[in-house]
């Protein structure tokens, strides 16, 4: 069983 | 007023092809850089970036910023309209709720217009940080295409691997399991056949094939690819477009739970 982690776990809003 | 025009207008047809998948809707933004975009897949679990400098077109103004929120399947549309050999004018003036795409043939006997209505978009603007990535690998466009594909047909994620041996695509399914090994290879006649991996750390991570068989549609792009991988950062996928710039997939890991 794997998570999708998702962009928003490593990228931040400006 | 913002104005550019590109002669090799088959590029930005291949650059919306490569996208038009993967995002429904995005804002396109307009500066003295360049034409560039940024947007998440609807799932947040891709993001593309798109960087076209004003210095690779053949003509290009922007009096002052502006942002273009566009429909990609629209966008695509227009785009499918032009003629690979055709010069692509884009236009927009201040104020107005559309954008003008112009297509004129080589040999200047056929010109055609389509106007398209922008759209007010809220999306969120990512910072991207600058990463030293534990391996990067560059290797054929097309045989990254093809592993993607292939390995699709077997499982739905693939597990990218990289030692000193080389990198590792492996993915199982119900039918069993597949692994291709792709060593360095710099020995070849032309350099876009090389593969060149660089390693600090070694690196596997695992990926929804899904998305890479999204991002493999910008290969008509460029012939070679550069996959950045680091353990605790999405993937890097990215195509360099001619002299202008890029196209960049980033793609969020899956871990184990």
């Amino acid at each position: 069983p794997c998570l999708q982690k998702k962009i928003l776990d490593y990228f931040n809003g400006d | 007023m913002f104005e550019l025009r590109l002669e090799q207008g088959s590029l930005l047809k291949k650059v919306m092809e490569a996208i038009k998948d993967l995002v429904n809707d995005a804002n396109f933004d307009c500066s003295a850089t360049g034409f560039s975009m940024q947007a998440m897949d609807s799932s947040h679990v891709a993001l593309v970036a798109l960087l076209l400098r004003s210095e690779g077109f053949e003509h290009y103004r922007c009096d002052r910023n502006i942002s273009m929120g566009i429909n990609l399947a629209n966008m695509a549309k227009i785009l499918k309209c032009a003629g690979n050999d055709d010069i692509v004018t884009v236009k927009a003036d201040d104020g107005t709720d559309s954008v003008t795409f112009m297509f004129e043939s080589p040999t200047q006997d056929k010109i055609s217009d389509f106007e398209l209505k922008l759209m007010d978009i809220d999306s969120e603007h990512l910072g991207i940080p600058e990463a030293e990535y534990d391996a990067i690998v560059r290797m054929p466009s097309a045989e990254f295409a093809r592993i993607c594909k292939d390995l699709s047909s077997i499982g739905d994620t693939v597990v990218i691997s990289v030692t000193k041996e080389g990198v590792k695509f492996s993915t199982r399914g119900d039918i069993g399991t597949a692994n291709i090994v792709c060593r360095q290879n710099t020995s070849v006649d032309k350099p876009e056949e090389a593969t060149i991996i660089e390693m600090k750390e070694m690196v596997s991570l695992t990926f929804a094939l899904r998305y890479m068989n999204s991002f493999a549609k910008a290969t008509p792009l460029a012939s070679q690819v550069t996959i950045s991988l680091s353990s605790d950062l999405p993937v890097v996928v990215e195509y360099k477009i001619a002299e202008m710039g890029y196209i960049r997939f980033y793609l969020a890991p899956k871990i184990e739970e």
